[in-house]
């Protein structure tokens, strides 16, 4: 799955994903990508965010809103996105997921959950600061 | 300086990344930039989980799931089990530019994408037609059934309802981190 978010240089905001699911699924099953405030948000008065990993989990905590709802609070993207992950931790400790935030001034981050084939997630930068797209990491928590 | 504008992608997909980018520098909106990256992902079916051909379900066929959210408007549009239209994300844009609505499904939503003029195709591939034989010959495992029978964690279906938790607990399942949401 892919979940991106774009805020240009006014501060307006979008976010979207776009995935074909997880494999072996029941036929009609579908995920978190469609769903705003699962697979993705954007508020220009707050960030925006975006989530991958097990749909049937994310779908039922509605992370990205989650994480634009923190930012919204003050909270800095990075934490934004590890509280919406201990959030979901506390329920299903062995979840599969991911999340990346970004807030109106442009700050970034990003958290995941950590699990024994997945302690680090790798996701993509592309800013004014840059001259071309950069691939960051993160440790799982 | 503040270092906007920015984009932001789950995933190393460097590509999709680099389109988003462009986009906005060449003056597109950031819904603009948003679909353009997503499309290019769809195209190169990265890394199985994006596009045509990757994750069939149970049948051996691949459906698509996208959305869009305008931050400015909060507009959104999105297909869930879009089948056999390619361009998920460009059939999102579409719902939100041309409905009131935020989310068609299925086969009725397909009809939608043709009403815009996006193409009927076969979405699975020879790869996603490996992918399911393979499933199949490992008596369906894993798969996502629970208190059904057969037992889940043995056979393939058809299942009935069981009122049985499983025969045997499913074992821990190893995170599939190329087949995600």
């Amino acid at each position: 799955t892919i979940g991106m978010v774009v805020i240009d240089k006014m501060g307006h905001t979008a976010a979207g994903t776009s995935t074909n699911g997880l494999k072996f699924k029941i036929p009609g099953r579908v995920g978190d990508s469609p769903i705003p405030g699962a697979g993705a948000y954007a508020d220009d008065l707050a960030g925006a965010a975006a989530a991958t990993g097990d749909g049937d989990v994310l779908l039922r905590f509605l992370p990205s809103y989650q994480a634009v709802e923190y930012m919204r609070r003050g909270e800095d993207p990075a934490t934004a996105c590890q509280k919406v992950i201990s959030r979901i931790h506390e329920y299903f400790p062995e979840f599969f997921g991911a999340v990346i935030c970004a807030n109106v001034t442009g700050s970034y981050g990003a958290a995941c959950n950590k699990l024994p084939t997945f302690t680090q997630f790798s996701f993509m930068v592309y800013n004014s600061l840059r001259n071309q797209p950069t691939e960051e990491k993160v440790d799982c928590i | 300086s503040s270092p906007l504008p920015l984009v932001l992608n789950t995933w190393p997909f460097k590509n999709a990344t680099n389109a988003a980018w462009q986009t906005i520098a060449s003056g597109g909106s950031v819904v603009d930039a948003v679909e353009n990256g997503c499309t290019v992902c769809e195209a190169e079916q990265c890394d199985g989980t994006v596009g045509f051909g990757g994750s069939p379900d149970e049948l051996g066929e691949t459906t698509l799931d996208a959305m869009i959210m305008d931050g400015t408007a909060m507009d959104v549009g999105a297909v869930g089990g879009l089948r056999r239209i390619k361009n998920a994300i460009g059939v999102a844009r579409r719902v939100l530019e041309h409905t009131t609505h935020t989310l068609l499904v299925g086969e009725s939503a397909t009809k939608f994408a043709e009403s815009m003029g996006f193409t009927n195709e076969d979405l699975s591939t020879r790869a996603s037609k490996t992918l399911h034989s393979e499933w199949l010959a490992q008596n369906c495992q894993p798969n996502y059934w629970r208190k059904v029978t057969p037992d889940p964690s043995k056979y393939c279906g058809p299942y009935k309802p069981s009122g049985v938790l499983e025969q045997g607990i499913p074992a821990y399942k190893e995170v599939d981190i190329h087949g995600h949401d």
